[in-house]
């Protein structure tokens, strides 16, 4: 299970 | 975006709003650790450093805003504006004791060793142990003002919910990121025993006192 790429949280 | 995280990003938000009313109503910061708020603000600053280059969402980058431009503001009026109420007799947790702890373990567990993904696995580190000055202080005066255990309830509130939304992610997304999820564990756990008195105590209309 990856971690996106990009971070979307604060 | 859920409606776990939304939840968590508002108790955060009300959290910062709750501190600095607080601070600029009664026009004093007694009972606030400076060396917390220092901490948060070094939090944001080495998270959102990507705020100029990346954009996510207007949502995200509005909140960036604001958590920035709120935890500076906070500092001005602790250490500038309101300064000769700042308790510093109470507020002598070494935050060396921290961040170097932090920027160790950002170098030895992190993704990536870009600077921006250091800076971030950094300030998820910090965050987690950022609150400690601020729990030291309300241990040490043994009471708190009931508007200030309201900021802490909703500061811990907010990482609670995240761990819910990490949950949800995981089974719709397939989304995890264990080094935010382990941070985040811990910071909430570091709230656990205020948790207890702020519902033992404070909703049953007494004030938040520790147990002598």
């Amino acid at each position: 299970k990856a971690k996106p790429a990009q971070k979307d949280e604060l | 975006m859920n409606i776990f995280r939304l939840l968590g990003d508002i108790c955060h938000l009300v959290a910062i709003i709750v501190l600095l009313l607080k601070i600029w109503k009664t026009r004093s910061c007694a009972g606030i650790s400076g060396k917390s708020q220092i901490l948060f603000a070094l939090v944001y600053t080495t998270r959102y450093v990507d705020l100029f280059f990346t954009y996510v969402s207007l949502y995200n980058s509005v909140m960036k805003v604001i958590f920035l431009a709120s935890s500076y503001a906070t500092l001005y009026l602790i250490y500038v504006k309101f300064k000769a109420t700042y308790d510093f007799n109470h507020d002598t947790f070494r935050i060396e004791f921290l961040l170097i702890p932090c920027v160790i373990l950002s170098l030895l567990i992190t993704h990536d060793y870009s600077p921006v993904e250091l800076l971030w696995t950094f300030s998820i580190y910090l965050e987690a142990v950022a609150i400690l000055p601020q729990l030291f202080m309300v241990s040490k005066t043994g009471e708190a003002e009931t508007i200030t255990s309201h900021y802490l309830f909703a500061l811990g509130a907010y990482r609670a919910l995240y761990i819910v939304n990490w949950i949800y992610r995981y089974y719709t997304e397939s989304f995890i990121d264990g080094i935010a999820v382990v941070a985040g564990i811990i910071q909430t756990i570091l709230y656990a025993d205020f948790f207890y008195l702020y519902i033992t105590k404070v909703l049953k209309g007494k004030d938040f006192k520790l147990p002598a």
